[in-house]
């Protein structure tokens, strides 16, 4: 059951869905599971809706892994799924969010890259999709979104961690994100969450200009990351990804931001220095702990700032 | 399955464009097979490399030769990948 489910470890694929339906069968006025598309080897695109009902009131949404080789994403991702159902009608910020909003929660954002990462390859970051003409496979699925496609920090080489794919929203698992976040028509917030570099990033990635909003989403991500470094003291940067790390072009959140959707951040979760992808999993419930206040802030913001 | 012993992960702090650059050269060279962790992408940031075992002679030998100042981020890959395979085995039969 969800209580007995060990948030402290690492787990497959499999595990994840079947918890997902054990959370949906404990809270089953809050919790569904929907299915938003396939992956290239035909494994389910399940999305976690939290709502308290309505029709297509606005919404939140929050991905983790689409990077699959960073694990401490996914198991930040059940954490926080367990702790949005658990807080509701507790925490009168998650019971205001969910009372007027949805929340959106896709926790393998990459199951094929996911599940190779238990089986083959533990280091594996990309899709699994076959490149026409390469023995490489795989496409960066963080550089393939319509917003700069093509763009500085990705490569056209099908062997390279950031290649691009053939063109904009080729990966299914994107293109399923593309289309749901369109057919909805009422999303304010995406938040995608990577590892590990420690930061909070808006956009944009694909150029140096800075976004309309740029003010006000900065005074936000500095609430964020002072927030959050005030539970162990974790230190993170932020700012738009070009100026704080480099210019990448095709990324979720340019995409999001260009397609009306204002409140778009991501984020690089923590490392202790040491272990980068391979962050140890007594290192999962502290990291998804100090997460959790700065995802808080961004919901409570986009809850009280309507557009 | 992959297996990745040996491998190292580097830790690596370019202090100018330059050097920028000459990481962006080593990523290139297909043969020596490096995966940047995290990118290089501007001076006093850490950019993070794994360097299989067979081309970390050469990866360390280009370091050094064009100045970088370098660390042992993880020492051998392979020795977490079992660790970390071994606490998720331990976990599931603990819950069983």
């Amino acid at each position: 059951s969800s209580r007995t489910f060990d948030f402290s470890s690492y787990h497959t694929i499999d595990e994840i869905y079947d918890w997902m339906d054990v959370l949906v069968e404990d809270h089953p006025n809050l919790v569904s599971k929907i299915q938003i598309g396939q992956s290239y080897e035909n494994r389910a695109l399940y999305v976690l809706k939290f709502s308290t009902g309505g029709w297509k009131r606005p919404a939140i949404w929050l991905d983790t892994g689409i990077h699959s080789r960073e694990w401490i994403t996914q198991a930040t991702g059940v954490w926080t799924a367990n702790k949005i159902a658990k807080e509701y009608g507790q925490d009168p910020s998650v019971t205001a969010i969910l009372d007027s909003m949805d929340i959106f929660l896709e926790i393998v954002t990459n199951p094929d890259g996911f599940a190779f990462t238990h089986s083959s390859n533990r280091l594996w970051r990309k899709t699994r999709s076959l490149n026409a003409g390469s023995r490489c496979v795989g496409v960066d699925p963080n550089r393939n979104w319509d917003a700069g496609f093509g763009g500085a920090g990705s490569s056209s080489n099908p062997c390279s961690e950031t290649y691009h794919g053939p063109h904009a929203h080729s990966e299914r698992e994107v293109r399923a994100i593309v289309d749901f976040i369109h057919a909805h028509g009422n999303v304010k917030s995406v938040i995608s969450i990577h590892s590990y570099s420690q930061m909070l990033l808006f956009p944009y990635g694909y150029r140096r200009e800075p976004t309309p909003d740029h003010q006000e989403m900065n005074e936000l991500a500095k609430k964020a990351v002072s927030d959050l470094a005030a539970v162990f003291g974790t230190k993170y940067t932020y700012g738009s990804i070009a100026n704080t790390i480099y210019m990448a072009g095709g990324t979720t959140i340019d995409w999001a931001y260009d397609n009306g959707v204002k409140y778009s951040f991501t984020l690089e979760l923590r490392d202790s220095g040491r272990y980068g992808f391979l962050l140890p999993s007594s290192q999962i419930v502290p990291t998804a702990t100090e997460t959790w206040p700065a995802l808080l802030d961004i919901m409570v913001h986009v809850l009280e700032h309507p557009y | 399955e992959q297996l990745f012993v040996g491998d190292q992960v580097l830790r690596v702090t370019a202090r100018k464009e330059e050097q920028i650059a000459l990481l962006r050269v080593l990523g290139e060279q297909e043969e020596l097979q490096v995966d940047f962790w995290r990118h290089p992408n501007s001076p006093g940031h850490p950019v993070d490399l794994r360097v299989p075992f067979l081309n970390l002679h050469g990866v360390k030998k280009f370091l050094e030769s064009h100045n970088f100042s370098y660390s042992i981020m993880i020492e051998d890959v392979q020795e977490l990948l079992d660790e970390e395979k071994e606490s998720m085995r331990r976990s599931r039969r603990v819950k069983r």
